[in-house]
């Protein structure tokens, strides 16, 4: 028996915006548990982890431990037909997802599932020197101001701040947040503004977000969820002086 | 100059 119900689809359309953005196709892993996906891009830059746990659905039944392959862009799809009051309700029957949100009116999809043309590698575990939290809407918008004068980003973390610098053709933009962490290394590394954006499409996700950061080291950008209930996480290869 | 990496080395 395997039905998922989740009474705010918005928490999986949120997710899959950015997901669905960085990779072709993903495998969803469900166990008892709960449900979980690693996927990587082709270019193998974006590194994308989401994990939902089993108390955050309204209903979870999973008797067996099920791989769910998807293109990501065909769940998108479907996902963005939900609306943020509906009842998404998982199935699985043959080779498809059914998806069914149900409000005023019901609809159901059914997403047929496919074969996978590459594994996805384990999470890797890198210890960083530095981790910050900052609401992702300001991370946002400095993005936002940086991308105006370049296209990648240096992402500096010193004891105090956050400091966001690029030096475009014609001007140059720094940003700097003031991050009330206990920082004591400082941290550089520089990043596409193109790969953040795509991790900042999952936005409405979070509650809480962290950064962390070492020098020429992966960006990891982790979004959570209250209580632990799910989170989403991003790891981003930096670009490094020759 | 600059390049950009990919994540393989971390894996």
């Amino acid at each position: 028996m395997f039905k998922l119900i989740l009474s705010d689809p918005s928490i999986f359309k949120t997710s899959f915006e950015a997901i669905s953005s960085i990779v072709d196709e993903v495998q969803i892993e469900v166990d008892s548990d709960g449900l979980r996906l690693n996927a990587i891009d082709r270019s193998h830059i974006t590194y994308v982890h989401l994990e939902l746990k089993e108390r955050l659905f309204d209903v979870f039944q999973c008797d067996e431990p099920i791989k769910l392959n998807v293109d990501t862009e065909e769940l998108m799809k479907v996902l963005k037909r939900s609306k943020s009051d509906d009842v998404m309700e998982l199935t699985v029957d043959g080779g498809s997802l059914i998806v069914t949100f149900e409000g005023a009116i019901k609809k159901t999809f059914k997403v047929k599932l496919i074969d996978l043309e590459y594994e996805t590698p384990e999470s890797p575990s890198i210890e960083y020197p530095v981790k910050i939290t900052i609401p992702i809407k300001t991370l946002k918008e400095s993005i936002q101001d940086i991308e105006i004068v370049a296209d990648r980003v240096e992402f500096n973390i010193d004891q105090d701040f956050l400091k966001l610098k690029a030096v475009g053709e014609f001007s140059d933009a720094e940003v700097e947040y003031l991050h009330g962490e206990k920082v004591t290394e400082d941290a550089r590394a520089i990043f596409a503004i193109e790969n953040i954006k795509e991790m900042l499409k999952a936005e409405k996700f979070a509650d809480t977000t962290y950064i962390s950061l070492g020098d020429d080291m992966p960006l990891t950008l982790t979004l959570e969820l209250l209580n632990e209930e799910g989170e989403l996480s991003f790891l981003l290869a930096p670009r490094i002086e020759e | 100059k600059q390049r950009q990496t990919t994540l393989d080395m971390f894996f």
